[in-house]
C-alpha cells in the first residue's frame, strides 16, 4: 500500500483491492467486514481497526454515501492508510486505538459509485428502482428514520433528495442501521460528504437545539481550528439546519437519536469553484486537513466516555 | 456514458426570500433537467446548479428577467470530466508500466 497512488481517483474495484491489500499488510490491526450487499448485489465492506478486546467502544467513519462526492471516498482510502501508519507512532492515535475500535466504511454507496464511473459522473443517489416511476434511486442521506419524510426531503422519485418509500428502504442504509444496533457500543459517528467546507452536528430536520448542542459546538470549533491550521482552509460549523439547510431523514440525526452523542457530518472541499469535480491534486491536502479534525473528535470521544 | 458537453454550473445569489422562491420555481421545472449541487435555502446562501446546454439560455433569461444575480462557476462540465479521466488513465498507465 506504500505504492498505491492516493493522489488520484480510483474505481470501485481498485478501492476494494486496496482494502484487501491493507488487511494483508496489517492482519493484527485491520480486518474487513461485509455488512451487507447493495441493491445491485455488490458487497458492502467496512474496515475494522482494533488492537484487541471484544466489542470495545467504537468510532464510525463513513465516506461516499453520495456517490459523486469522489473526494470523500478518496479521503477514506487515505485515512485507512494513515491509521496503519500512525498507530504506534502518533501518541494520540495510539491512545485512541488502545481503547477504542475504529470502523471505516469507504464506499457507502457502491452501486452509485460504480455508476459514476460507468455511466453518469454526476450520480448522487442509490440505484434502486421505484415502483411506478421511471426515475431511479433514493437519496441515502434522506432515508434514515429520523424526521423521515418531513420538510427537507422530496417525495418525488425524480428528485435528487427523494427520501424513498419508507425509512431504511435502501439496503445501503439498513445495513448500517443493523450494524450500529447489533454493535451497540458506538460512541462517535462521522459521515463525510462534499462540498462546502462545513462541519455540522444535529439536528437537520428541526430548529430545536440538540440536548448536547453546547458540547458538540465546542468540539466542532476545536476540530475546525485544527483543520484550518494546516492549509488555512476555512470551514464553518454548527447544526445542520442552521449551517446549510433543513434536511430530514439524515444519517447523523438518526445516529444521535440512537444515543451516539458525537454525531457529525463533514462537507469537505471546496466552496464551489470545482464542487464535486475537485481536481485529484487536492485529494491528499483535503484528506490531511480533515484528518486533523477527525483526530480532535476521536480524542474528545476517548477522553469523555459516556 | 452521459456526456456533459456545454453543461455549465451557475452560482446564483438570491438577494431576498422572493428571489429564493423564484429559484425554487425553477427547481420544479423538471423539463429543464436542472441538477442543484447546492439547493435554494435562504437569502445570501450560495445556490449552485448544473444546467444542461439546451436549458442554459432559458435559465439565464429567467434569472436576468427577475434581477437575480449569477456567475458561471464551471464553463463546461465535460471539459473538467475529460481532465479528470485523463489524469486517472495517465496514472493508471504509469502504474502498469
Amino acid at each position: 500500500s506504500d505504492t498505491f497512488n492516493y493522489a488520484t481517483y480510483h474505481t470501485l474495484e481498485e478501492i476494494y483491492g486496496f482494502l484487501d491489500l491493507l488487511v494483508a499488510e496489517h492482519p493484527q490491526l485491520v480486518s474487513k467486514l461485509q455488512i451487507g450487499s447493495s441493491y445491485e448485489g455488490r458487497p458492502i465492506y467496512v474496515l475494522k481497526f482494533s488492537t484487541g478486546g471484544s466489542n470495545r467502544p467504537a468510532i464510525w467513519i463513513d465516506t461516499g454515501i453520495h456517490s459523486r462526492e469522489w473526494v470523500t471516498q478518496a479521503s477514506g482510502v487515505w485515512f485507512a492508510k494513515k491509521i496503519t501508519q500512525d498507530y504506534g507512532q502518533d501518541p494520540t492515535l495510539t491512545a485512541i486505538l488502545d481503547s477504542l475500535d475504529i470502523f471505516l466504511e469507504i464506499v457507502t454507496n457502491p452501486d452509485g459509485f460504480a455508476f459514476t464511473h460507468s455511466k453518469n459522473r454526476m450520480w448522487r443517489k442509490t440505484r434502486s428502482l421505484t415502483e411506478g416511476s421511471s426515475c431511479v434511486g433514493v437519496d441515502p442521506n434522506r432515508n434514515w428514520d429520523a424526521g423521515f419524510g418531513l420538510p427537507g426531503a422530496s417525495s418525488n422519485p425524480c428528485s435528487e433528495t427523494y427520501h424513498g418509500k419508507f425509512a431504511n428502504s435502501e439496503v445501503e442504509v439498513k445495513s448500517i442501521v443493523d450494524f450500529v444496533k447489533n454493535h451497540g457500543n458506538i460512541k462517535a459517528f462521522i459521515s463525510i460528504h462534499s462540498y462546502s467546507q462545513l462541519l455540522m452536528y444535529p439536528y437537520g430536520y428541526t430548529e430545536e437545539a440538540a440536548p448536547d448542542r453546547d458540547e458538540l459546538d465546542q468540539v466542532a470549533k476545536s476540530a475546525v481550528t485544527a483543520l484550518t491550521s494546516l492549509y488555512g482552509t476555512k470551514f464553518e460549523y454548527g447544526s445542520i439546519i442552521k449551517t446549510i439547510y433543513q434536511a430530514s431523514g439524515t444519517t447523523v440525526d438518526w445516529t444521535y437519536s440512537q444515543g451516539i452523542k458525537y454525531s457529525f457530518t463533514f462537507e469537505l472541499r471546496d466552496t464551489g469553484r470545482y464542487g464535486f469535480l475537485l481536481p485529484a491534486s487536492q485529494i491528499v491536502p483535503t484528506a490531511q486537513e480533515t484528518w486533523l479534525a477527525l483526530r480532535i473528535i476521536m480524542e474528545h470521544t476517548l477522553n469523555h466516555p459516556y | 456514458k452521459e456526456n456533459f458537453a456545454g453543461h455549465q454550473v451557475l452560482r446564483i445569489s438570491a438577494a431576498d426570500e422572493a428571489q429564493v422562491q423564484k429559484v425554487k420555481e425553477l427547481e420544479d421545472l423538471e423539463h429543464l433537467q436542472l441538477d442543484f449541487w447546492r439547493g435554494p435555502t435562504h437569502p445570501g446562501a450560495p445556490i449552485d446548479v448544473r444546467v444542461p446546454f439546451p436549458s442554459l439560455q432559458a435559465v439565464k433569461i429567467f434569472l436576468e428577467a427577475h434581477g437575480i444575480g449569477y456567475t458561471t462557476m464551471i464553463e463546461d462540465v465535460q471539459a473538467l470530466l475529460d481532465e479528470e479521466q485523463e489524469q486517472m488513465f495517465a496514472l493508471r498507465a504509469w502504474a502498469r508500466s
